[in-house]
This record gives structure tokens, C-alpha cells and sequence, in this order.
């Protein structure tokens, strides 16, 4: 019980116990604590109320509050697992677990198809991939005519759509990484495998007696 | 590789919102 003692400290309204969310993903119970410093960090960057709204969510991806970006919205509603327009504590670290290292690959595959299907109607649809491609060159230097895209767009759906109905499927989709695995990069963030040695500064926050754990 | 030699997918993991190393650079 010396002064750094912090069992009393206070949590945001999200916080959830780091032994419950470490056994419910691919975290150690030290990783989640870390986690929690970088939580923190971004979660006080606008308001300081221990969740992270769209704007700190963007303020983190691009270092400026005010770039509107397709994906990084796709990303936040994902990670916005309750739809409360924040991401809370519980949310950001199940969310963030599938980008482990050790996260189990169908994990990785679901969250990319979801992704990719902005208006979750369990399919990727052609129109939606269309959408994507041209926020991606507005957002870019790169620039492709429209019959460019097009080629794009057949050349992809050729492949992926194997019954040629217009839209990939869940079944569809995993056939196409599988054979397409760079798609699937984006997917693991090596950066989770290093989280206690970024903010180790969670040692002296920590209400884990072990937290070799 | 160009870009039109690129699957739709590829092109679009090019996209810097779906780079979320950044968050960690806070």
C-alpha cells in the first residue's frame, strides 16, 4: 500500500474490468490496461468524458478533427458497437482485439466483409464497391476515368462474384481473400503485439496484483 | 503494380482511414 497505490481510481462510465475483457479477447490483462492509457488519450483530446467521439476518433487517424474520410467512419460505426455515436472502453477493446496478431483470421475476414458493406445488407454490392473506389481517388492524388473504374469493377466482380449475381456474399468473400491474402493486412496491426512497452505508463494505473497476467 | 492492374479491394486498402497504426501515434 504505498502512495502509487491507484485501487481507488476513478473510471470513465464505459470502463469495464480488464480481467473480464482480457478473457473475452486476445489481450493479456497488462495489454488491456495499456490500452486503457491510449483510450484515455484519445478520449479527452475533445471532451474530456471517457469516450470517444467521431471527431476525436478522426483527430487520432489524421491528426485533424475536421477530415472527412468514408472508411474512418465505416471504421468508428463498427467500433461503435452499442450505436451510441461513442465508443466506450468495452468497445474500443473488443473492437481492437480482431486487429491482433492472434486474433482468429474468420474474425478478421467478418469484420473486413463488414466493412466493405456500407449498407449492411449482407452482401457487398457492386454500387457500394463503386462508392469506396471513387471516395478513394477524391480523398487521393490518384486519378482514374470512369471506364477505368468500370474495368476495376468487372475485372473484381469476375472473380469474386462466382454466381454473377451482382453482390459477393459471406461465402463469396472468404473464397476471394483467401485467394487475395494482401487484402487481409489491414486487417493485423503489429503495433497490439507491442501496447505495454508503448504506454507502460498503465504499470502504475494498474489494480491487477499480477500483472504478468 | 498500377492501379488498374489492382483488384477493386486492393485499391481500396490504399485508403489512409483504413490505416489504424495512427491511432497509436497519438
Amino acid at each position: 500500500m504505498g502512495c502509487f497505490n491507484s485501487k481507488f481510481t476513478k473510471h470513465s462510465p464505459g470502463y469495464e474490468d480488464p480481467v473480464k475483457l482480457a478473457a473475452e479477447t486476445a489481450f493479456s490483462v497488462s495489454e488491456v490496461e495499456a490500452l486503457y492509457e491510449l483510450f484515455k488519450k484519445i478520449s479527452s483530446s475533445v471532451i474530456d468524458d471517457g469516450l470517444i467521439n467521431k471527431e476525436e476518433f478522426q483527430l487520432a487517424l489524421f491528426k485533424n478533427s475536421k477530415k472527412e474520410n468514408l472508411f474512418a467512419d465505416r471504421v468508428f460505426d463498427l467500433f461503435d458497437v452499442k450505436r451510441k455515436g461513442v465508443i466506450d472502453f468495452g468497445d474500443f477493446v473488443r473492437s481492437l482485439s480482431v486487429f491482433h496478431p492472434n486474433a482468429p483470421q474468420e474474425d478478421k475476414i467478418d469484420f473486413a466483409f463488414k466493412l466493405y458493406d456500407l449498407q449492411c445488407t449482407g452482401y457487398i454490392e457492386r454500387e457500394e464497391v463503386k462508392q469506396m473506389l471513387i471516395a478513394l481517388l477524391c480523398e487521393s492524388e490518384m486519378k482514374l476515368a470512369d471506364e477505368v473504374i468500370e474495368t476495376i469493377l468487372d475485372k473484381t466482380f469476375q472473380e469474386a462474384d462466382v454466381d454473377q449475381d451482382g453482390r459477393i456474399d459471406r461465402d463469396e468473400w472468404q473464397k476471394f481473400v483467401s485467394h487475395n491474402p494482401s487484402l487481409m493486412k489491414i486487417m493485423t496491426l503489429p503495433y497490439l503485439k507491442d501496447i505495454t512497452t508503448t504506454f507502460p505508463s498503465f504499470v502504475f494505473n494498474s489494480e491487477v496484483d499480477d500483472i504478468a497476467t | 503494380l498500377g492501379p488498374s492492374m489492382m483488384n477493386a479491394f486492393e485499391l481500396i486498402t490504399l485508403s489512409q482511414g483504413l490505416n489504424l497504426s495512427a491511432l497509436f501515434e497519438t
